[in-house]
């Protein structure tokens, strides 16, 4: 897996 | 986190809990549509493929494991428990589910933020959880009895689509650099699905009638 994007909600 | 997030994730937890109050304890899944439910674990299933690898918080990976939890067994309850299962309105429940799942998919390998595996998917669980209700407001159209807890989940559910649009804005005007349009957009367009049930619902509950929607 590539490093992802900032995904802090649910 | 501010309370709007906070408020829209507590109405998210509570709509789940209210479904799986009434499966557990009345043993009935009348009005309830097993393709909504199975989209909504396809949506948890890709968008928290990264619970093990990426540590936001212990609040984040707790709700994430609630939610894939409490959606695989509405799934299970509603396909394989010997009581439950037979009060699944099988026949009524017959919106097709790759009508929308092949298109949220080709959609979100044409729309990312980037183009990998883990945002396809992610932007994919976007897209499906838009439209993810799709069947359970057609079931209801359909059978037009809506029991109180039935009314109830889809009643949080919409409330907490729109906390999560108060959220956004919050974040936008709090936040530098805070802008997300696959997300927006998305959502925008899952909260105006309700719009119209929501209308029914308030109307029923202003004049204390049960709630019942237009044939």
């Amino acid at each position: 897996f590539e490093t992802s994007l900032d995904h802090d909600e649910l | 986190m501010n309370i709007f997030r906070f408020a829209g994730d507590m109405t998210h937890l509570a709509s789940v809990l209210v479904l799986l109050l009434k499966i557990h304890t009345i043993k009935s899944c009348a009005g309830v549509s097993l393709k909504t439910q199975e989209l909504y674990a396809i949506v948890f299933a890709t968008r928290y493929l990264d619970i093990f690898t990426d540590f936001i918080s212990l609040y984040n990976t707790f709700m994430k494991l609630v939610f894939l939890g409490s959606s695989f067994s509405i799934v299970w309850y509603m396909r394989s428990h010997k009581i439950v299962r037979r009060s699944y309105d099988k026949d009524q429940d017959t919106f097709r589910h790759y009508f929308l799942i092949v298109p949220c998919l080709l959609l979100a390998m044409i729309i990312n933020e980037k183009f990998t595996f883990r945002e396809v998917l992610w932007t994919f669980s976007l897209f499906l959880e838009a439209v993810a209700i799709l069947p359970q407001l057609v079931l209801l159209q359909r059978t037009r009895n809506i029991d109180n807890l039935t009314g109830q989940y889809i009643f949080l559910l919409g409330a907490y689509r729109a906390f999560y649009i108060f959220n956004w804005i919050y974040r936008y005007f709090t936040e530098p650099h805070y802008v997300h349009w696959i997300p927006w957009i998305a959502g925008l367009l899952q909260t105006l699905l309700y719009g119209d049930f929501f209308y029914y619902y308030f109307h029923s509950w202003k004049n204390n009638k049960k709630l019942q929607l237009p044939a």
